[in-house]
């Protein structure tokens, strides 16, 4: 089961 | 002075058919090279560029830079209200973008300008193992397949096939594509059917989109005007195995 991540984690 | 005059009301219309399902709100920003938006979704999970050079413009000015903030849906609204054949010219007032569609008659519209306190973000530069491009009509196409059997989707790329495929609880669904680009590595990543569909919202902007995918890697999907002057790309946060 996936679960949906924000772009925060991308955003550095 | 802003003032800006586009013979093709089919650019905005569609550029804010998937902006406004994003989010509610934006800042626009002119300046004398033209105008562009940033936005991040409420819950951060897809963001949005679109950029209008002068070009794009029949007629195109702006004395200094300035912010043209909206609700998108109040936009949407008055947007949709523009012909095909309409020119449309974009001004504004201490309060409120004036949007005039001119056609049989000259049609005037005033949505008040808002409040917005934060600064527009602005985008994350990411690395991609992955650039390919793909028909517009088959990403479209793609999305109403995966819907029959799944709310998530899973894009794919080798050196040969781009997939959009999914696997659900009564049956699964693939859609393979021959690129024909040149890719040395293979990227896959999962992401929300419904948040693919509101990007996919803009279908007249370009007939192909440049697609960059890595692995669980948020997607990249720009669209180019044909003549370089126009893009809205976006980016979609992947979701992740837990």
């Amino acid at each position: 089961q996936e679960k949906q991540t924000s772009l925060d984690a991308f955003f550095n | 002075m802003f003032k800006a005059v586009l013979s093709d009301s089919n650019i905005l219309k569609t550029s804010f058919d998937a902006i406004s399902s994003i989010v509610d709100e934006v800042q626009m920003q002119a300046d004398e090279e033209g105008l562009r938006l940033d936005a991040l979704d409420r819950s951060h999970i897809t963001f949005v560029h679109l950029e209008l050079k002068k070009g794009v413009f029949d007629e195109y000015q702006c004395d200094e830079p300035m912010k043209i903030n909206v609700d998108t849906e109040e936009l949407m609204k008055v947007l949709k209200r523009a012909k095909a054949e309409d020119m449309v010219e974009l001004t504004v007032d201490e309060g409120n973008l004036i949007l005039s569609f001119e056609g049989e008659a000259r049609r005037k519209f005033k949505i008040r300008l808002i409040d917005i306190e934060y600064e527009a973000p602005s985008p994350p530069q990411l690395e991609y193992p992955t650039e390919f491009e793909v028909p517009f009509s088959l990403l479209k196409d793609s999305i109403q397949d995966i819907g029959i059997v799944s709310d998530k989707i899973s894009l794919h790329v080798n050196e040969e096939k781009f997939e959009a495929s999914a696997e659900g609880e009564f049956g699964d669904a693939k859609i393979e594509y021959l690129h024909g680009e040149k890719i040395e590595e293979s990227a896959r990543s999962i992401f929300s059917l419904e948040k693919v569909k509101e990007m996919l919202k803009a279908d007249k902007f370009s007939e192909s989109a440049v697609l960059r995918l890595g692995n669980d890697m948020p997607l990249n999907l720009a669209l180019k005007m044909a003549s370089d002057e126009g893009e809205l790309s976006f980016l979609l946060a992947p979701r992740i195995e837990s």
